[in-house]
This record gives structure tokens, sequence and C-alpha cells, in this order.
């Protein structure tokens, strides 16, 4: 296995994915500021999981191949960040 | 009688309006509860 994880190619992916995405979402310019949000909300966890490496190769993979999609996509991966998503503990009150 | 015209699914695909109405509604949640 790979003792790193996927971290770094995790991100090439990611950045990969916004590059795409950025001329097809100009109608909308506050959706992939969202992504990025959630991005980094994201647990260390599965930002380095073979997991999210998957989703994001298939992400990548159909907005190249079907533009008309891009929000489908881009919904898509805000849902699976969504999921794995930090969550804050509060401390509980005696 | 004139021939429809093909939709060109590249401006209006049904499933992306739906996932662009979904994130836009979220997007506007975060903001309103920050």
């Amino acid at each position: 296995g790979r003792e790193g994880g996927y971290k770094e190619e995790n991100e090439r992916l990611f950045g990969e994915f916004l590059a795409l995405c950025t001329p097809l979402t100009s109608d909308h310019p506050e959706v992939l500021p969202f992504l990025c949000s959630r991005h980094h909300k994201t647990s260390s966890g599965f930002l380095a999981s073979a997991e999210l490496r998957n989703v994001l190769s298939r992400c990548l993979r159909r907005v190249r191949r079907r533009h008309a999609k891009v929000y489908v996509y881009i919904n898509e991966l805000c849902t699976t960040l969504k999921a794995h998503s930090l969550r804050r503990k509060l401390p509980l009150q005696p | 009688v004139p021939m429809e015209e093909e939709e060109d699914d590249d401006d209006d695909d049904p499933e992306n309006r739906i996932a662009k109405k979904m994130l836009l509604e979220e997007i506007k949640a975060n903001l309103s509860s920050d």
C-alpha cells in the first residue's frame, strides 16, 4: 500500500477539477468557492484516501466528457465531502 | 407541421438544472446561517 496515502494526488486532482469547472460555472461564480470551503472542512483522513481519489477521478472524467452536467458532478463531490466533514465536537457541560 | 428542434443538452440538461438549483440553495442557506 501507499503509506503516505493519496493526499498529494488528491490535491492535484482537486485542482484539476477546479480548473476544469471554472469556465463552465461562470454563470454562478459562487459555486466553486463553496466547493473549496467544503474541501477545507473535510477530514484529513478522507483527503488522503483512495476513495476520494476514485471520486475525483470519476468526476474529472465525466465533466471532461459531459460539460452539460458540470453542476451534477460538483454537487456529487460536495455531497461526498460533506459526508466526510470534520465535526466540531463541543465539550459537554457538566 | 414544423419539426421540433432537438434539445441540445449542452445548455439545458434537466439533471444539471436540478443539481445547480440544489447547490445554489445550499449556498444561500449557508450564507444565511453565518
